[in-house]
Order: structure tokens, then sequence, then C-alpha cells
């Protein structure tokens, strides 16, 4: 489950 | 990272390719809105201030340099280099009415109260709604120079191949962004009516143009 707040796209 | 978003970015990266070859080849920026234009450099400042402080891979770095250094060049190519052939009195978009509401959307949901978080979630409402001055604009004269809609549709691609990256990605990593997902169907959404003349017509070889 990843968390919305580590914002990995661009 | 996965296929779509991969084709996405590439496709994004082409359209600020394809805006800058207009202008410079041409050197003219008629039909491009100064104020969408000056809306991106707001959303890739606001957004990528965690340049500073997370690092996500050299890719994610590498473009999001790209994209504040290009969206910066293209103003400087419209108000200062080309600037005689920048027609402020067609861009009429109220840009207060764009801004405004997605400060109110940024505040009420976001990943948490501090600045990056609401800056973040700032400019992704902004980007959804970005492109709404220069379709305005397309709108109100009615025609577009042929390249200036292949600038347009790559942007357009760019949007809509995000939908399935997110599709995938709930499927293979459970991730889901709401914020993301809600502004960017959002976004998508505002390009129908575009896509369906430059599919109809542009592809087609004819002019764009919008029946009156």
């Amino acid at each position: 489950e990843s968390d919305p707040s580590v914002h990995d796209e661009l | 990272m996965n296929i779509f978003r991969f084709f996405g970015d590439l496709s994004h990266l082409a359209s600020i390719f394809i805006l800058i070859h207009k202008i410079t080849t041409t050197r003219s920026c008629r039909g491009i809105s100064f104020k969408t234009q000056a809306l991106y450099v707001t959303v890739f400042v606001t957004r990528y201030l965690d340049l500073f402080t997370s690092y996500v891979s050299l890719y994610n770095t590498v473009m999001k340099i790209f994209f504040i250094a290009s969206s910066c060049y293209i103003l400087y190519l419209m108000r200062v280099r080309y600037r005689p052939t920048n027609d402020p009195s067609i861009d009429t978009f109220r840009l207060e009415y764009l801004v405004g509401p997605c400060v109110v959307l940024a505040l009420i949901f976001n990943y948490g109260y501090n600045p990056t978080e609401l800056l973040w979630s700032f400019s992704i409402f902004l980007e959804s709604v970005a492109i709404l001055p220069q379709l305005f604009m397309l709108q109100r004269t009615g025609e577009a120079e042929t390249i200036t809609t292949h600038y347009l549709a790559a942007l357009g691609a760019y949007r809509a191949l995000y939908i399935p990256n997110w599709i995938y990605r709930y499927f293979s990593e459970g991730y889901v962004d709401p914020i993301s997902v809600t502004a960017g169907l959002v976004q998508t959404g505002l390009y129908l009516d575009f896509f369906y003349v430059y599919f109809t017509k542009v592809l087609q070889g004819q002019k764009f143009e919008l029946p009156a």
C-alpha cells in the first residue's frame, strides 16, 4: 500500500 | 513507473517541444494564451518545491527541472522575444475565477496542513483548469494553426494516459491518490470537445475550424 502524500508522479 | 505514465510524460515533453518549435519557427506566439502558460509556470513551481526536500529518482528530478525551466522559457519567448505577436485583447479569461476556487479546494482537500502539501494540492487543482484560457481563446477565434492543435493534442494525450496509469497502479500497487484522480478526470474531460474536432478535422487534413 502506498501513501498518496508521497508524490512520485509529475 | 509503467508504460502509461512513461508515455504520458513523453507526450507532455513533446507538447512543450511542439510549442517552442511553433513559436520559434513562425517567430510568433499568435494563438497561444499567455495566461495558460503563466498558469503552468505557477503549477510547476508550486508542485515541484519538493525538489529541495524529497528525492524520488533521477528521472523525476530531471523532468521537474525541465518543466520549470521550459515553462519559464516559454513565458520569456511570449513576453520578451516575440512580444509584438502576443495579442492580450483576445486572451480575456479571468484568472481569478480559476485561482480563487483552487485555493479554496486546496484548503479543503489535501494530504496535510503544511505549506508543501497545500501548495501541492493547489497545483493539482490549478493544473486541471489551466488550459481553460487557451481553450476559451480557441473558442473565441474559432480557428487555430495546425501546429497549435498538435500542441494541444499532445498535452491532452498526456492527461489521458495518466488515467490508465492510475488504474494500473491501483491493481499493481494498491495505490490510489483521490485528489490527482479527481482533478485528472476533470482535466481530461476539458479536452473532449477539442479532441472531437482534432480527430474529425485536423487528422483528416483539414484546418481546425469551429462551426460558427
